[in-house]
């Protein structure tokens, strides 16, 4: 059965993601082209990367996403990475945005991405197909 | 006198995760 997530401490902790995801902050192009964080698309991140000598994107779909066992600010995101689908997990602030494929953004805990970034956000969910980065030539 | 302060640019590979398989063979 699907657990529920735990009851967030009444204090809040200051936010500690990076500027990037603050609604407005704004982003470049591997054309040189500028946008706001929060008009990203899909493409943008897929031409880039194109443009991109060194790094290319893989899909990641989410596997399970848990709570931290060492605070409840933050999850484990299950990662099945790339065409040979390795294992990836990262933790990360439960507020952390992901790309998802077609969608946008989306984070384990969207009312608060929304809350501490004013960042629009969906809820990410297993089955998620995130956009990540790897290095074109490991050799 | 406020100065004019240049708005940060940041480049669009900060945004998503690098995730890198552990090389395990």
């Amino acid at each position: 059965a699907p657990s529920a997530p735990p009851s967030l401490s009444s204090t809040v902790a200051p936010p500690s993601l990076p500027p990037y995801f603050i609604k407005g902050s704004i982003i470049q192009l591997a054309d040189g082209e500028l946008k706001r964080v929060e008009d990203l698309k899909t493409e943008d991140f897929i031409q880039s990367a194109e443009i991109s000598t060194e790094l290319k994107i893989d899909s990641s779909t989410v596997e399970r996403i848990e709570g931290s066992h060492t605070s409840p600010n933050f999850a484990v995101v299950q990662f099945s990475v790339g065409e040979h689908r390795a294992q990836v997990s990262v933790e990360v602030l439960v507020e952390y945005p992901f790309f998802v494929f077609g969608q946008g953004w989306s984070s384990c805990c969207p009312d608060r991405t929304t809350q501490l970034l004013e960042l629009p956000c969906t809820k990410l969910s297993v089955g998620d197909v995130c956009i990540s980065l790897t290095l074109k030539n490991l050799r | 006198n406020v100065e004019p302060r240049s708005v940060p640019v940041f480049p669009w590979h900060s945004l998503v995760p690098f995730l890198e398989p552990s090389q395990s063979g």
